[in-house]
């Protein structure tokens, strides 16, 4: 898997 | 966008709004541990310096800017209009054992080595434990009104729902964040106790109290 690149969660 | 983060999402916003009723409709904060809630502004405010430079979506845009604006308007109540029905003598969990370790954390752990990345990464490590001031106070007092418990409870849905989107993004979008899955399972596990009361005492109309 690839490490989450931009903070789109809250 | 799934429907787990979607319903997160939506528990975290009602748990905000009945935190504001419950201060309206008792016209007191009586209950609600001031330094929990102002871990939370922190949480916010550090977490979100990216909304000056990068867009995700309007979704996204509009929750940043009400829980920002929502944490420091709760802080207004508690430190000002509601400022007598705060007993600060109850409400004694000592910040900086969560704020020490959480800076020490973030700069060990984090995505890139800049500022914005090295804050979000605090605001994940410090939301995990910024219930604790709460649930101490809980604890010291051994009770909670009704709709306190109900404030707590979605919040507690807010964390456990993002566990099984962290799940449904890993199997359909091959996106792992290790930080804040790290976090999350901590901070969901915080209120396992606190869920074991809410279900056995709280919805079955039993007042909210903790053993002696």
């Amino acid at each position: 898997p690839v490490e989450m690149k931009r903070h789109d969660e809250l | 966008m799934n429907l787990f983060r979607l319903f997160g999402d939506l528990s975290h916003l009602a748990s905000i709004i009945i935190l504001l009723q419950k201060i309206r409709s008792t016209r007191s904060c009586r209950g609600i541990s001031f330094k929990t809630q102002a871990l939370y502004a922190t949480v916010f405010i550090t977490r979100y310096l990216d909304l000056f430079y990068d867009w995700v979506s309007l979704y996204n845009f509009t929750m940043k800017v009400f829980f920002i604006a929502s944490s420091c308007y709760i802080l207004y109540l508690m430190r000002y209009k509601y400022r007598p029905t705060h007993d600060p003598s109850i409400d004694t969990f000592r910040v900086e054992y969560l704020l020490g370790p959480s800076a020490v954390l973030a700069l060990l752990f984090h995505y890139r080595f800049t500022v914005p990345e090295v804050f979000w990464s605090f605001s994940i490590f410090l939301e995990a434990v910024a219930i604790l001031p709460q649930l101490f106070m809980l604890q010291r007092t051994g009770e909670a009104e009704t709709i306190t418990t109900h404030y707590l409870a979605a919040l507690g849905a807010y964390r456990a729902l993002y566990i099984p989107n962290w799940i449904y993004r890993y199997f359909t979008e091959d996106m792992v964040d290790p930080i804040a899955v790290t976090a999350g399972i901590v901070q969901t596990a915080l209120y396992l106790d606190f869920f074991y009361v809410y279900f056995t005492k709280v919805l079955q109309g039993q007042k909210f109290e903790l053993p002696a």
